[in-house]
């Protein structure tokens, strides 16, 4: 007998099992396999071991994916504790460079290509995900409040810093309008001025300072004028800010006339202020007293003050 | 055997859906931690 007859070499068979999944109809295969001597049952087994070996590859992709998303969230994690540890330390730094980096990304959309599972993949920068909470810029603020005449209606509060006024507006909540005004070393310096006059009293300017200055009080220093006196306003610290060496020191001139009289005899004003022990005032004035630049300045103020009487 | 081929081709499915949900995830993971990178550059 031939061989030939027994098997059947021409029905060019493929038992891979990844064909199961493929274009090639069922039937077929089955066709195939009981050509082959090959039962049902048998048939099953095979297509449940193909989906066995399927089910175990995505199964190691899916670990192997799992360990890489964790990885991937760790990393991103730790670089953005680091960079908002990095914005805590540099605020203001971070903030006038944050407005460099805004407009070169706009010109030059860069990109930093990143291969994920074998493909690569960039992505363009994306401002508002990495947008830095508004509380955490905790910028200065302090608060002026100055006398003025009744006839000035300026909103020029002098003290000692070069300002450029930008802008003016009026607010719903108070009639008169406020102006703004950037320290004349901006862009470098980063302090803005508000100034406005007080709701309760009309004579008051107030103004709000936003920053601290980075860089020395100019020595050409004007001291406030007749018309222009400094006082505080409540809880908001203020700083007299005379020289950048001397002691901050809060000076209350117009709650009542009678420490204006007695500054006339003293040159150091008593403070009413319960918040301030006598002691700390006292150790205030031994030190402005001692500090040369805060005497020239009290000189020139005397003096200039004298000048305009006469 | 009809009904374990069955269980085994709808756990496939499941470990494939949820493949495909880790690497959009991973990508977007990814994407993220560029966009911090330049933004620290």
């Amino acid at each position: 007998m031939d061989c030939s007859s027994w098997i059947n070499t021409s029905l060019d068979l493929n038992i891979n099992p990844h064909r199961l999944h493929e274009d090639v109809p069922k039937k077929e295969v089955e066709n195939n396999f009981f050509s082959l001597g090959m039962n049902k049952s048998s048939l099953k087994e095979e297509a449940s071991g193909a989906l066995v070996e399927e089910l175990k590859r995505v199964t190691a992709e899916n670990k192997k994916l799992t360990e890489m998303l964790t990885e991937m969230c760790e990393n991103y994690n730790a670089l953005r504790s680091n960079l908002m540890e990095y914005m805590r330390k540099n605020p203001e730094k971070e903030l006038s460079s944050s407005k460099k980096r805004k407009s070169e990304s706009s010109n030059n959309n860069n990109s930093i290509p990143m291969v994920v599972n074998g493909n690569s993949e960039s992505s363009s920068t994306d401002e508002e995900s990495c947008k830095k909470p508004k509380e955490e810029i905790k910028t200065k603020v302090s608060r002026v409040s100055v006398r003025t005449e009744a006839s000035d209606t300026s909103l020029i509060v002098k003290d000692g810093y070069q300002w450029r006024k930008y802008g003016q507006k009026v607010t719903r909540d108070n009639p008169s309008p406020r102006a703004y005004f950037k320290c004349s070393f901006a862009p470098s310096c980063p302090v803005k001025k508000k100034v406005q006059r007080s709701v309760d009293d009309q004579s008051v300017l107030v103004a709000t300072y936003e920053g601290e200055h980075n860089h020395p009080h100019p020595s050409q220093m004007e001291v406030t004028t007749s018309s222009n006196r400094c006082v505080t306003l409540g809880s908001v610290p203020c700083s007299a800010s005379l020289s950048s060496s001397a002691p901050t020191v809060t000076l209350d001139w117009t709650k009542s006339k009678s420490s204006t009289k007695s500054e006339s005899k003293n040159i150091i004003p008593k403070i009413d202020s319960p918040e301030v022990p006598q002691v700390l005032v006292e150790q205030m004035a031994t030190s402005l007293t001692k500090d040369p630049n805060f005497r020239a300045a009290l000189v020139a103020a005397i003096s200039g003050k004298m000048l305009h009487n006469n | 055997e009809e009904e374990s081929t069955s269980d085994l081709e709808e756990e496939l499915k499941r470990v494939t859906a949820e493949n495909k949900k880790l690497s959009e995830m991973l990508s977007v993971v990814c994407e993220n931690y560029n966009t911090l990178r330049n933004h620290l550059m």
